[in-house]
């Protein structure tokens, strides 16, 4: 793909983070 | 069904069909919900993301599903 290190490193990051922050939510709704 | 409202829906649902890695501009979802105005887009995307279905990508106008892959 045309995206840079820095690029896909940020991406990579944003994923974790919403992944943390999809699995509080569902946690909380439990 | 999965507590989200019909324009939400929408838009999670369009960006999770983007192939693209740095994911879907504001813009080209807009293009594909005319129907829609922007600030409902950006306000479902604002939810969308608090709510961890979508992030940022390489901007601030770019998300991805994290349903994807």
């Amino acid at each position: 793909s045309g995206l840079t290190e820095d690029q896909k490193r940020r991406i990579e990051e944003n994923r974790q983070k919403a992944l943390a922050r999809r699995a509080e939510r569902l946690a909380a709704q439990r | 069904v999965n507590g989200l409202t019909a324009h939400q829906s929408q838009v999670l649902n369009l960006i999770k069909t983007c192939p693209v890695p740095e994911g879907m501009s504001l813009q080209e979802l807009k293009l594909q919900l005319c129907n829609m105005s922007m600030s409902t887009i950006k306000q479902a995307v604002e939810f969308l993301s608090s709510e961890g279905h979508i992030y940022s990508t390489v901007d601030d106008d770019h998300y991805k599903s994290t349903d994807a892959e």
